[in-house]
């Protein structure tokens, strides 16, 4: 495997976003690029990253190969590289380590690092292709503002989406609330827009906790792709250049 | 409150 990002920052913002709800994860690599999927501990979150080939220059991967890596080891590795640092990974066939070099775009400065790889025995999940009822496209800050909002009144959030919008809801010890969108374009900076695309009304409840976890990545995307249908789990997907993203999966709560 | 469901429910082991 070899590997160019033009950018350093972008694989310090992805595994910054993952790092505390998966721990140890295989990045299988192939000739269409660097993927990842990984369930929490408890099971109710699944992370699935894909960084496809044409998001690096150059991308050569000869052979099919599963890079054992601990997040937290890569994250002290990434804190090694600049932002705008040229950032290159290596892998032999069969390999023990994975290697790393940031290269200063604007100086001579080469840093060199190889993590060790461990053995992940990493339980892959069949991921069925969903239409879902409600799609809703929106800033990813506001979403962002939003499930902080409210989590600092409740542990789970009812959404709600009918044809009039989309509608956040809470109830905690100190009282409740709520945030209501409608769709809406926004001429000047069509980024701010919300768009809501439905074939049915949905309603479910989710663990804040979780989707707090899922808007640390909101810095890698000034979008946010929310797609639900009824009782089956949410997806938060944050779309990145080349058509790579990285996805959320969030179990739902249901019953009484 | 409502119960927090797991994963497996939904996604397919391979």
């Amino acid at each position: 495997l070899e590997a160019r990002l033009e950018q350093a920052a972008m694989l310090k913002r992805v595994v910054d976003a993952i790092k505390d709800l998966v721990q140890d994860c295989n990045f299988d690599c192939n000739d269409s690029g660097i993927a990842l999927q990984a369930m929490d501990n408890s099971h109710v979150a699944l992370v699935s990253m894909m960084l496809k080939s044409e998001s690096f220059s150059p991308f050569r991967c000869d052979r099919n190969i599963a890079l054992g890596i601990n997040l937290t080891s890569l994250t002290k590795v990434l804190r090694a590289a600049q932002g705008d640092d040229i950032l290159t990974l290596k892998a032999e066939d069969a390999p023990d380590v994975v290697n790393l070099t940031f290269e200063s775009p604007e100086s001579d400065r080469l840093s060199e690092y190889d993590i060790k790889l461990m053995d992940i025995d990493q339980e892959h999940l069949g991921i069925p292709d969903t239409e879902y009822a409600a799609t809703i496209t929106l800033p990813s800050s506001e979403f962002s503002r939003i499930t902080r909002d409210l989590s600092a009144l409740s542990e789970s959030v009812a959404i709600e989406c009918t044809k009039e919008g989309v509608k956040f809801t809470c109830t905690g010890d100190i009282g409740n609330g709520s945030v209501s969108l409608r769709q809406h374009t926004n001429v000047e900076n069509d980024a701010k827009s919300v768009d809501i695309s439905l074939t049915e009304p949905v309603a479910l409840t989710f663990s804040l906790k979780y989707l707090v976890n899922f808007c640390k990545a909101a810095g890698l995307s000034d979008r946010v792709r929310l797609c639900l249908s009824n009782e089956v789990p949410l997806l938060v997907e944050y779309g990145l250049s080349n058509n790579s993203y990285l996805r959320f999966y969030l179990a739902p709560k249901i019953g009484d | 409150g409502p119960k927090q469901q797991t994963l497996a429910g939904f996604f397919s082991r391979p």
